[in-house]
């Protein structure tokens, strides 16, 4: 997953 | 998910428990800095805009708690308590953390999208916004020992997401090297607190600075 596309961490 | 991102956010609602719990037993929030509290509400409103459009049920109810746990301390800390809050010793100048993390939120985004750069404002100022807090500590020089635990859990919440973050470039090639580096220089700026709250703290002394 690159980064930018939506965070799944807190 | 891994067991240490777990233990992180374990240890982050462990320290609003904490908090929460201190103020309203104790009826007071002396100690405690509002400044790092309102950060703390800044950065959790700028991180998690996209509970507008992302839903995952574990991410979003944490970043609800966040949120509304966040408010509910300011409102203690502006209502019941205020007589309890000396602004006379939470002196730090927030502005420079706030200025500092929004020129890095405006220049090193991930895009250049109103909700990269709130997200990597949010990551600067989270790096910083326990440092009011700390320079409280140092300026009263001690520190009840529930604040300490409560400073202590903050601090290990994000400390966990190092080996997380470890795991996760190990495991799937994931990493993001903005939060890597500001968790870093977060975990970092506890550390004279850990070292003190572990050699005092935990050997049951007063927390009291040299």
């Amino acid at each position: 997953k690159k980064d930018g596309e939506g965070h799944d961490e807190l | 998910m891994n067991i240490f991102r777990l233990a992180g956010d374990l240890f982050h609602l462990i320290s609003i428990f904490i908090l929460i719990h201190k103020m309203t037993t104790s009826k007071s929030c002396s100690g405690i800095s509002f400044k790092s509290q309102a950060l703390y509400l800044l950065v959790y409103v700028t991180r998690y805009l996209d509970l507008f459009w992302t839903f995952a049920l574990y991410n979003s109810t944490m970043k609800i708690i966040f949120i509304g746990s966040s408010a509910y301390v300011l409102h203690l800390m502006t209502g019941p308590f205020k007589p309890t809050h000396d602004p006379n010793i939470d002196t730090f100048k927030v502005r420079y953390l706030i200025g500092g993390a929004a020129i890095l939120a405006l220049l090193f985004p991930y895009k250049w999208t109103p909700a990269e750069v709130l997200w990597t404002f949010s990551i600067w100022l989270e790096s910083v916004a326990i440092l009011p807090q700390l320079f409280m500590v140092q300026r009263t020089g001690a520190a009840e020992t529930i604040t300490t635990h409560y400073i202590f859990a903050l601090g290990a919440y994000r400390a966990l997401y190092i080996p997380n973050w470890i795991y996760r470039y190990l495991t799937s090639t994931f990493w993001d090297p903005l939060s890597i580096i500001a968790g870093v220089i977060q975990t970092v700026l506890y550390s004279d607190f850990f070292y003190i709250y572990y050699t005092k703290v935990l050997q049951g002394r007063k927390f009291e600075l040299p």
